[in-house]
C-alpha cells in the first residue's frame, strides 16, 4: 500500500536547506 | 499553452504534484541566495537561518508569474495548469486567494526580471531575524541591497517616485503570507 510522509511547508523548506548545506560542507 | 488538467486526476495526485513542485523550487532559492553579492560572506549559520525564514516569501514572489489572475488558473512548475476551484477543493483555498491577491498587487508594479531578482534578494535578507548571530552583518547586507534596488528603479523610472515605497509595502504582505500559510501540509508518497 502507498504511504505518505506529511510535513508542513516550513518543515519541508528547512529540511531541504539543511540537507543542501550539509552536503556542501 | 498547457491544457487545463485536474478533472481526471484525483485530489491526492494533484496534492502530490503540488508538493513535489516545492522541492526543486526551494533548491533554486538556495542557489539564488548563494549568488547574492555578500550573502556567502555571512556565517553559514546565518545563511541557513535567513533561508529558513525567508525562502517561503521568496517563493511567493517567484510564484507570482504562475498565477493567471484573469483566467483564475495556476500553473505548477511541472507545467500543469489548474483552475482555482480544483485547487480550492484541496483545502488550499485561503493560501491561493492570498497568493492571487499578492500576485495581482506585485504584478501591477510591472517590474523587469532583474528588478524582480533584486527585490527577491531584498525579501530574503529582510526575513525574520530570530536566530541570527551577526545582526549587524545582515543589516548591512540588507541596506546595500535595498540601496541597489532603489537606484535601479529610480534610474529606470525617474518620474515614478512611489514605486520603491510600493515595493517595500509588499514586505509586510509577504511576512503575513508566511505566518498564515507556511504551516500548510504537504504530502509525499513513500512507495
Amino acid at each position: 500500500p502507498k504511504t505518505h510522509r506529511i510535513m508542513t511547508l516550513a518543515d519541508h523548506i528547512s529540511h531541504i536547506i539543511t540537507q543542501d548545506f550539509a552536503r556542501n560542507q | 499553452a498547457w491544457p487545463v488538467s485536474g478533472a481526471e486526476r484525483s485530489s491526492q495526485e494533484i496534492w502530490e504534484s503540488f508538493s513535489q513542485c516545492f522541492t526543486p523550487a526551494v533548491k533554486e532559492v538556495v542557489e539564488f541566495a548563494k549568488g547574492i553579492p555578500g550573502f556567502q560572506e555571512l556565517s553559514q549559520h546565518d545563511q541557513v537561518m535567513l533561508l529558513k525564514s525567508g525562502t517561503f516569501q521568496v517563493l511567493m514572489v517567484r510564484f507570482c508569474t504562475l498565477f493567471n489572475a484573469d483566467e483564475r488558473t495556476v500553473t505548477f512548475l511541472n507545467g500543469q495548469t489548474y483552475p482555482l476551484p480544483t485547487l480550492r477543493a484541496l483545502g488550499m483555498g485561503s493560501l491561493l486567494d492570498a497568493m492571487f491577491d499578492f500576485s495581482e498587487k506585485l504584478g501591477s508594479l510591472g517590474l523587469e526580471p532583474d528588478e524582480m531578482a533584486l527585490f527577491m534578494a531584498v525579501v530574503l535578507v529582510s526575513a525574520d531575524r530570530s536566530g541570527i548571530s551577526d545582526m549587524r552583518a545582515v543589516e548591512q547586507l540588507q541596506e546595500g541591497l535595498s540601496r541597489a534596488l532603489r537606484s535601479l528603479i529610480t534610474c529606470r523610472r525617474p518620474d515614478d517616485t512611489s514605486l520603491f515605497s510600493k515595493l517595500l509595502l509588499r514586505l509586510p504582505d509577504l511576512r503575513t503570507l508566511n505566518n498564515l500559510h507556511s504551516d500548510k501540509l504537504l504530502a509525499f508518497r513513500i512507495d
